[in-house]
């Protein structure tokens, strides 16, 4: 922690903290915990308050354990959602290009068929990834591109279908509710899919952030955060909210516009930067 | 809302006749609360919340009959003064065209609003053009385009190249050929801390010498937006923002916070992905949003 100097009486040392956390956008309501969490720890020293601050903060951004993506089925079908432009459709490039490097094969479903050039701009990807692409004429049902992707993954024998979709507000109901159709699509279409439903969040967002988690959770079932754009000045700790609110675990992290800016989220590294 | 938590919190002071040290602190932290969980930066609450200490102690408060009431009259009244201080129009250029630069962050709705603003300066009677100097993203320039297309506005472009300042020089060129009277110029989406990118984004606006230099802001952007309005307005000293994407719940306290930290008011708004005009910037309803 730069510049703490810890002394358990000193008030403003603890105040600096909350400055800490609260810049770092985790609210007030994770900052009280994170600081209350290290007051119970009765911390004795500087290296006390780093670990300590650590250990709380790694704890809260993956909430079940090990942040591992379930690509054990055969498509293994991946769902990717979220609010507009927090970075959907570069995060399933990057993610096809990951998979592809592992052995995988790939298709990515354009099943963003309302804004202009979406299919268009995840083509570009699918090809710089080297996964196969599938979509729709635009304007055409969006649960129609994942069906038909779940279909061709089969007919091909490919490893993982991966679904692009439009950005919405989760305060937009009837998208909500398309997201949600589009998932019991994908859920009829073959037993135990999506299994990872991925919401994508910006790292530059605010207290909003856990209102977006909650509601997509709500829709479709979350069962992973990536973070995006954390290769900017912005710390992310809206993640510890929808960890400990929502119970989202983070399982990837974007650090660049680049296919090969996409790592698996890192608990320990995540805390030592937001704290640090 | 903050208005019923400030009443409870003063509900006694008429009887008791004047403001306690205690109950402004209460009040205080109600207030502080309410900011921050709005998104605005802290060190913003901090001078605001001293500010409106200030005024608390007066006799407005201590006299009146319903204390609560008038801290919280006090506090949108300063919130609205501070957000609504500076003229927020568009400057247009005595000689055509008008040039608009659009930049900000990745993601932040540019792409989107340099249309909107070009349909609602077509509907205003100009003659717009667009000039697609995002050259990074892929198919940047088909979506541009496609906007351009759906609100009959022509968009010029260059491709084969990944020089931003050529695109723009070609959309200026392209716009004074053709007799537009206003340009206005898509950028890619940087991070205030890509040198390089930064670099390219100052080429750009030294190339074109835009009237108009916009930021273009996420309403759910929370305290990074200091840091960021910060490093925009050293760099390219923008005078307008444009807050995008107020049709959701985030409270929008990043208004605020780029204010109170480079003066430059908010132009518009965005709360749409639909392509219609942008709407201009109401302070006093901003006020009341953020303060929930
Ligand atoms: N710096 C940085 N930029 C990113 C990152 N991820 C995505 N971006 C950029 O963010 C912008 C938006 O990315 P998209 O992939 O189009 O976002 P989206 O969520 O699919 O957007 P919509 O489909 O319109 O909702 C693009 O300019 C990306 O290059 C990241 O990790 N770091
Ligand atoms: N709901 C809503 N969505 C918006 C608004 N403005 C833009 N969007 C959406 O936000 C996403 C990103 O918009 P873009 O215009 O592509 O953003 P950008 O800043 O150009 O992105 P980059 O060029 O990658 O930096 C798209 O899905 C837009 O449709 C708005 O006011 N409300
Ligand atoms: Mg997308
Ligand atoms: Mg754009």
């Amino acid at each position: 922690l730069v510049g703490w100097r810890y002394n358990p009486d000193d008030l403003d040392a603890w105040e600096g903290l909350e400055d800490i956390l609260i810049a770092a956008d985790c609210g007030m309501a994770t900052t009280q915990e994170v600081v209350e969490a290290l007051e119970r720890r009765h911390p004795r020293s500087e290296e006390d308050v780093s670990t300590g601050l650590e250990e709380i903060v790694a704890a809260l951004a993956s909430p079940r354990g090990e942040p591992t993506l379930d690509l054990s089925a055969r498509p293994a079908v991946i769902l990717v959602v979220g609010v507009n432009g927090t970075g959907k459709t570069t995060t399933i490039g990057k993610l096809a290009s990951r998979l592809a490097a592992s052995g995988r094969s790939v298709i990515v479903a354009a099943a963003d068929t309302y804004r202009a050039a979406a299919e268009e701009q995840l083509e570009v990807w699918a090809r710089r990834a080297g996964a196969d692409f599938v979509g729709s004429s635009r304007g055409g049902d969006p649960a129609a591109v994942a069906f038909d992707a779940i279909e061709a993954a089969q007919a091909r024998g490919r490893d993982v279908v991966i679904v692009d979709t439009a950005g919405r507000l989760h305060t937009q109901t009837n998208l909500m509710e398309e997201l949600a159709k589009m998932r019991r699509v994908i859920a009829a279409k073959l037993d135990g899919a999506p299994h990872e439903t991925l919401l994508v969040v910006d790292a530059t967002t605010g207290q909003n952030g856990v209102r977006q988690a909650r509601l997509f959770d709500e829709a479709v079932s979350v069962t992973g955060v990536v973070l995006t754009k954390l290769d900017g000045t912005a710390k992310g700790g809206a993640v510890l909210a929808i960890g400990n609110e929502v119970g989202l675990p983070v399982k990837l992290v974007g650090v660049g516009e680049h296919l090969d800016d996409l790592q698996p989220f890192d608990a320990r590294d995540f805390a030592r930067a937001l704290v640090g | 809302s903050l208005s019923d938590k400030l009443q409870g919190v003063l509900s006694d002071l008429r009887r008791r006749g004047k403001l306690s040290e205690a109950d402004l602190k209460k009040a205080l932290r109600e207030i502080r609360l309410a900011l921050l969980e709005a998104d605005v930066n802290f060190r913003v609450v901090k001078e605001f919340v001293a500010r409106v200490r200030e005024r608390a102690l007066g006799a407005e408060v201590s006299k009146s009959l319903t204390p609560g009431q008038e801290v919280v009259k006090i506090v949108h009244e300063e919130l609205a003064d501070l957000m609504g201080k500076g003229s927020s129009k568009l400057a247009f250029a005595g000689r055509p065209p008008t040039v608009i630069l659009l930049c900000g962050l990745q993601g932040s709705g540019k792409t989107t609003a340099s249309a909107k603003l070009a349909l609602q300066l077509r509907k205003e009677g100009k003659s717009p053009a667009l000039a697609a100097c995002d050259l990074a993203r892929p198919a940047a320039i088909d979506q541009l385009e496609q906007l351009g297309c759906q609100i009959q506005v022509p968009t010029y472009a260059l491709r084969g190249t990944g020089d931003a300042v050529a695109a723009a020089r070609h959309g200026l060129e392209q716009a004074r050929a053709q007799g537009r009277d206003v340009l206005i110029l898509d950028t890619a989406g940087r991070l205030h801390v890509d040198e390089q990118l930064m670099d390219d984004l100052v080429a750009v606006r030294q190339t074109v010498r835009p009237h108009d230099v916009l930021l273009v802001l996420d309403a759910m952007t929370g305290q990074d937006a200091v840091t960021v309005a910060e490093a925009f307005a050293r760099r390219v000293a923008f005078d307008g923002v444009i807050m995008t994407k107020l049709d959701g719940d985030a409270r929008g306290g990043a208004a605020l916070s780029v204010k109170a930290v480079t003066g430059v008011p908010i132009t518009f708004t965005s709360s749409g992905e639909k392509l219609e005009p942008l709407e201009a910037f109401h302070p006093a309803r901003m006020a009341s949003r953020i303060l929930g």
